[in-house]
C-alpha cells in the first residue's frame, strides 16, 4: 500500500468543520 | 438589521469577549466575530440555551443529529475546549476557529494537529493511538482491511515518520513527516473563514452589523 494512516484518518467527516456553518 | 440583541444582553453570554478585542488576536475583522457570535447563539442555544456549546450541540451542529458518535470529532470538540470544562464559551470558539484560518501560522497548525493525534496528551503520537483512529474512520465509512493490512499501514506510517524508530512519533518528527506530506494539514485550513461573511450568509443575515 502507499497509504499512510494519517492519509486515511484525515478523511474522516469529523474533520469537516462546514457543518458549522450551516443551518442548525 | 435583523434581530437586535443588546451588547448589554450579549455579555450576559459566559465568555463573551468584545469584538474588538477578539478580531484583534485573531484573523477576523470585528464584522466577522460579530457575524461569528450569532452563529455561536443559534449553536449554544440549539438543546440547552446556556449560552455555552456542549459535546451534544457540537455533534448536532456538525452532523445534524446528535447520535453519530465521531472520535475525531470528539477530539475537535475537546481541543475547542481550552478551559476543559466540558463546554466551548464563545472566545474559545473564536480562537480556536482561528486556528483554521487560511491566514493562521503553519508553525501553529502542526501544533495543534499534533495534539489532535496524540489523544492521550503523552507528547509522543503512539502507535496504538494511530491504530484506533485508522478502525475509527474505518468503521466510519463502513470499510473493511484485515488487520495483516492495518498492520501494514501502520508498518509503513512508523517506518516514515518515526525517524528514531522508538515506536512513537514525537513533535519534532511530526514537523518532518508533514513537510514531507502536505497534504495531511489540509484538514487544518477552512479556506472559506477567509470569507464567511459571503460564503454563509445564512447567519450573518441575523447580525447586527453594518460594515458587511
Amino acid at each position: 500500500t502507499n497509504f499512510n494512516a494519517f492519509d486515511i484518518i484525515s478523511l474522516s467527516s469529523g474533520f469537516d468543520l462546514s457543518g458549522l456553518f450551516e443551518d442548525n | 438589521m435583523g434581530c437586535f440583541q443588546s451588547t448589554a444582553k450579549r455579555r450576559q453570554h459566559p465568555g463573551y469577549e468584545d469584538p474588538v478585542h477578539l478580531a484583534s488576536q485573531t484573523a477576523f475583522s470585528v464584522s466577522e466575530v460579530e457575524a461569528l457570535f450569532e452563529l455561536f447563539k443559534s449553536i449554544s442555544g440549539s438543546v440547552i440555551d446556556d449560552g455555552l456549546i456542549n459535546k451534544e450541540e457540537f455533534q448536532l451542529a456538525l452532523f445534524k443529529n446528535t447520535r453519530k458518535e465521531n472520535l475525531f470529532a470528539n477530539r475537535i470538540f475537546d481541543l475547542f475546549d481550552v478551559k476543559k470544562r466540558g463546554v466551548i464559551d464563545f472566545g474559545d470558539f473564536v480562537r480556536a476557529l482561528n486556528v483554521f484560518h487560511p491566514n493562521f501560522p503553519m508553525e501553529e497548525k502542526i501544533d495543534f494537529s499534533f495534539k489532535l493525534y496524540d489523544m492521550d496528551n503523552t507528547g509522543f503520537i503512539e502507535r496504538k493511538e494511530v491504530k484506533q483512529m485508522l478502525i475509527a474512520l474505518l468503521s466510519e465509512s463502513e470499510m473493511r482491511l484485515s488487520d495483516e493490512t492495518i498492520e501494514t499501514i501502520l508498518d509503513k506510517t512508523f517506518s516514515d515518520a518515526d525517524v528514531n524508530q522508538d515506536g512513537k512519533i514525537d513533535r519534532a518528527e511530526w514537523e518532518n513527516f508533514v513537510s514531507r506530506n502536505p497534504s495531511l494539514m489540509k484538514i487544518m485550513t477552512l479556506p472559506y473563514l477567509k470569507d464567511i461573511t459571503t460564503t454563509f450568509p445564512s447567519f450573518v443575515f441575523h447580525s447586527e452589523v453594518d460594515d458587511i
